[in-house]
């Protein structure tokens, strides 16, 4: 899984 | 951003209105677990500490800034405000909460998706804000008797959980597909706690009585 692309959510 | 999130985040933006409003005007936290807003203070500071180096748009620092400067206004009300923290019903809010912190910690240690201090940080906060509600619940529980405005509080606690679900389903089939096993088992985890509460404040609402939970 990629890291970091949920740090777009709250 | 799909609806979802967006009524996610509204829905958990209205949760901290309500409770600031029932604290800032009626100058009462009777019912609120200080123990979970301490929780969901720290929830925040550790998972916005990208805040300053990692710009993904003004609508997402905005938001992080409000729920920064809100849960710790709110603890701040509840330990020092003069009046406010006479209405905090000390002795109904027992539970040990930090250490629920140290099994989360230890977690985020080995369960991460990258071993760096602010990824681990980061999940860390997704364990934590798992269980945070838990001192809010035992609470709700121990003084049954729910005013309106905690009620709605943790109403919209919980629909914010149920649409940032949505929100992952959604966004699961319409964007690449990377799997987040950790946002995904701690989120569902969270959502569930909050399923007994639901199943009252729907019975409540229903049948048009006072929300009141079982002994």
């Amino acid at each position: 899984p990629k890291t970091g692309s949920f740090k777009d959510e709250l | 951003m799909n609806i979802f999130r967006l009524a996610g985040d509204m829905t958990h933006l209205a949760s901290v209105l309500v409770l600031l409003l029932k604290i800032h005007t009626i100058k009462s936290c009777a019912g609120i677990s200080l123990k979970t807003q301490e929780l969901f203070a720290i929830v925040f500071l550790t998972r916005y500490l990208d805040l300053f180096t990692n710009f993904i748009s003004i609508y997402n620092t905005i938001m992080k800034l409000i729920f920064l400067g809100s849960s710790f206004s709110i603890v701040w009300y509840i330990r020092r405000h003069r009046v406010v923290r006479r209405s905090y019903d000390k002795d109904q809010d027992t539970f040990r909460h930090f250490f629920l912190m140290w099994p989360c910690l230890i977690l985020a240690i080995f369960i991460n998706e990258k071993f760096t201090l602010k990824e681990v940080m980061w999940t860390f906060s997704i364990y934590l804000e798992a269980i945070a509600i838990l001192p809010q619940l035992v609470m709700l529980q121990r003084t049954r008797n729910i005013d309106n405005l905690t009620g709605q509080y943790i109403f919209l606690l919980g629909a914010y959980r149920a649409f940032y679900i949505l929100n992952w389903i959604y966004r699961y089939f319409t964007e690449e597909h990377y799997v987040h096993w950790i946002t995904w088992v701690a989120g569902v985890i969270q959502t569930l706690l909050y399923g007994d509460f639901f199943y009252y404040y729907f019975q409540s609402w229903k049948n048009n009585v006072k929300l009141e939970l079982p002994a």
